[in-house]
């Protein structure tokens, strides 16, 4: 469990950059 | 079956839905007891990407004239501005108690909930291109409507000038966008609706010509309207079912199923 809830915090954190680039792309 | 209708947010929500269903497993099987590590710095670089999305959400809310997605678009921040809170609450719990079963709980709820806001961000910003790709075929359409009246040459030639931009448009964003829907059969009504607007596009100037021509020379022009009706009924048709197309997701398709 240790390395998985660390695995996913960091995928989240990617998640969230990832929706903020297609927010930045599409606006643009 | 895909269960996101766009090659994007596919490619965006899956590993993340994945990971968070294991470890809903992991967590509900997780009997041992073990203590769980400290969490503090993911979880911090977590709220931080939340408070920027925030922030790039709320510009484009200010710069949108979407009112559908400046209605819509707050609900999904605020959603994963509360998750992130949850994700806060459960590392500041286990710092102090590396066994709470209820930090677990909440770290659970917290990365369902982004995964949940960011999946709803995302539609909203989806829905609301498609809802622009609508506006370029009802373009067209609203130029179908005046093809009935048209009975100069000059008339026509301006029609054409005006018709052949928007048309492209249509051509070329519905073309982009079927590239980006993960269902097959989307796909295929999508090319096939372009393929025949593209077919039908000389037809209707052709015939429209046709009538101009016998209007001018005094001849019945009642096959000529008959025949130029009919390519107008054709692109109607076909931008139709393209705006209908648009529109359906998988789900959809699964419910007629």
């Amino acid at each position: 469990l240790r390395v998985g809830w660390e695995q996913l915090l960091t995928s989240i954190h990617r998640n969230i950059n990832e929706v903020e680039n297609q927010i930045l792309t599409r606006d643009s | 079956m895909p269960v996101f209708h766009t090659k994007t947010i596919e490619s965006i929500l899956e590993p993340v839905a994945f990971q968070v269903s294991r470890l809903v497993i992991l967590h509900e099987e997780a009997e041992d007891g073990n203590a769980m590590p400290d969490l503090s710095k993911p979880v911090e670089a977590v709220s931080w990407a939340v408070e920027n999305l925030t922030k790039v959400g709320k510009e484009t809310i200010n710069k949108s004239d979407d009112q559908i997605l400046r209605a819509d678009m707050p609900n999904s921040l605020q959603r994963v501005d509360r998750a992130a809170r949850l994700l806060e609450e459960a590392a500041y719990m286990l710092k102090s108690d590396p066994y709470s079963q209820q930090a677990r709980q909440l770290l659970i709820e917290g990365s369902r909930g982004i995964l949940q806001g960011t999946s709803s961000l995302l539609l909203c910003f989806d829905e609301s291109e498609v809802r622009k790709l609508i506006k370029s075929c009802q373009k067209v359409l609203a130029y179908m409507q005046v093809v009935e009246v048209i009975e100069r040459m000059e008339d026509l030639v301006t029609f054409v000038k005006d018709l052949t931009p928007a048309l492209t448009k249509v051509s070329r964003d519905v073309n982009l966008r079927q590239r980006e829907l993960t269902h097959q059969a989307h796909r295929e009504l999508l090319l096939r609706c372009l393929e025949n607007l593209k077919q039908e596009a000389p037809g209707l100037i052709s015939s429209m010509k046709t009538y101009i021509q016998l209007l001018n020379s005094k001849s019945s022009t009642q096959h000529a309207a008959e025949n130029r009706n009919y390519h107008t009924g054709r692109m109607v048709h076909e931008l139709n079912e393209i705006i209908r197309v648009l529109q359906l997701t998988t789900y959809d398709d699964d419910e007629w199923d």
